[in-house]
């Protein structure tokens, strides 16, 4: 698995490596990478809107600080990556996009199906369990695709408004973070600023009950977020929503004894 | 120098000529100016050696990059360190006194001096996306320490 320059006389690497040495150097790459062991289940794609969004970001680091790497995929219609993004990125040591776990949810046989999907339309969930003790979140963004809608009137507008479950039904309670009126004709994707939201789930995983969306229309009334160009689960890959956090390690990192 | 408190207050007007003394009776007896020309082609240096998470099979969870370029260093540090102009200044008085006392004390090692970050983009087992910035993973220079 590795090549040497044609200058290099030491032979110490310049053979064939037997099977227990390949896997005992994954080991050692893996270890350097942080990671036990490599995923167990491989069943993503990189054409996802979250994985494009992260090669824009790993690109902004490319042509900057890393001028050496180039580019890989070229990564047209993507998450654009912002002038703010580019600034949390700069302070950042760690970047983790999540996935939607809502509409994964397994839907109940004895339930409306019909009720499931319109509930799970509006609702987001993001598994932050994972994430190393040692970093600390600096910044975070629910990220969700609005789409040009023909069937509206141009200067038709909708209020998006973002909540934050802090109690499930029955006696579901929200909490307001964020809210912004839409024009029907825009088009591109939509950031909320989930940072306080992302460091009380950290603290406190039992309270992550997730995100819900409210969209009304001009005159107040509720409607399908799908009437509005919003993406919220059915729709094209690389424009789906997710979450993407940015972290800074507050110590330094050793690697584990083996 | 190795001859404590006394020694060093009566050698203090002339220091470098008491450094420059041994290293001539060094040279005459080891042969050393000899061994620089014949050990110059083997002086540390930096080599790459290229990880490639390609070839390790890796492509279908690292999105990027196909791989790194690592390097490594290898060569003598040998005397007149001196010469070659990435030795730091301790390197030098280490291999001073590697050469008064060969036996017990090392040379100076050839290692990185300057390294560099690089960063790795890859998918976690619940297909959440990782940017990881890494330090100093690639040597940017070697020189003697």
């Amino acid at each position: 698995n590795f090549s040497i320059d044609n200058e290099v006389r030491s032979s110490f690497i310049q053979r064939r490596l037997r099977n227990h040495e390949r896997k005992e150097m994954q080991r050692e790459i893996l270890s350097l990478l942080g990671l036990p062991h490599r995923p167990r289940s491989i069943v993503h794609t990189k054409h996802n809107a979250a994985p494009m969004f992260m090669l824009d970001l790993y690109n902004t680091i490319s042509t900057d600080a890393y001028s050496y790497y180039k580019p890989i995929l070229p990564t047209q219609g993507s998450a654009a990556v912002t002038p703010q993004d580019s600034r949390f990125l700069d302070n950042a040591d760690m970047v983790m996009s999540f996935v939607n776990l809502a509409f994964c949810i397994p839907l109940i046989a004895d339930q409306d199906q019909d009720h499931l999907y319109q509930q799970h339309q509006k609702e987001f969930r993001f598994d932050l369990s994972r994430i190393p003790e040692e970093e600390v979140v600096t910044a975070a963004e629910f990220r969700i695709y609005k789409d040009f809608i023909q069937e509206s009137y141009e200067n038709e507008t909708f209020r998006v408004s973002l909540y934050q479950v802090l109690q499930e039904p029955p006696n579901r309670e929200l909490l307001l973070l964020d809210q912004r009126v839409i024009w029907a004709a825009e088009e591109g994707w939509l950031v909320f600023d989930l940072t306080a939201t992302s460091n009380l789930w950290v603290v406190n995983p039992e309270q992550n009950l997730g995100l819900h969306l409210v969209l009304e229309d001009s005159h107040g009334q509720r409607t399908n977020p799908r009437l509005a160009g919003l993406v919220t689960g059915s729709g094209p890959q690389d424009k789906q929503p997710f979450m993407v956090v940015f972290f800074k390690a507050n110590e330094v990192r050793f690697r584990g004894t083996r | 120098s190795a001859h404590g408190n006394k020694g060093r207050q009566s050698n203090r007007s002339k220091p470098q000529r008491t450094v420059q003394d041994a290293l001539k009776a060094a040279e005459a007896e080891t042969g050393a100016v000899k061994d620089v020309i014949t050990t110059e082609s083997k002086g540390c240096k930096k080599h790459e050696l290229y990880v490639s998470f390609r070839d390790l099979g890796w492509q279908d969870w690292i999105i990027a990059p196909e791989g790194y370029a690592a390097y490594y260093c290898e060569g003598e540090c040998a005397f007149p360190l001196n010469s070659y102009m990435n030795a730091t200044n301790h390197a030098i008085v280490q291999t001073l006194v590697h050469f008064i006392n060969p036996e017990t004390v090392p040379k100076p090692c050839c290692a990185p001096t300057q390294l560099h970050g690089i960063s790795v983009l890859y998918f976690d087992d619940s297909s959440n996306v990782i940017l990881k910035k890494y330090r100093n993973m690639v040597v940017r220079a070697c020189g003697c320490h």
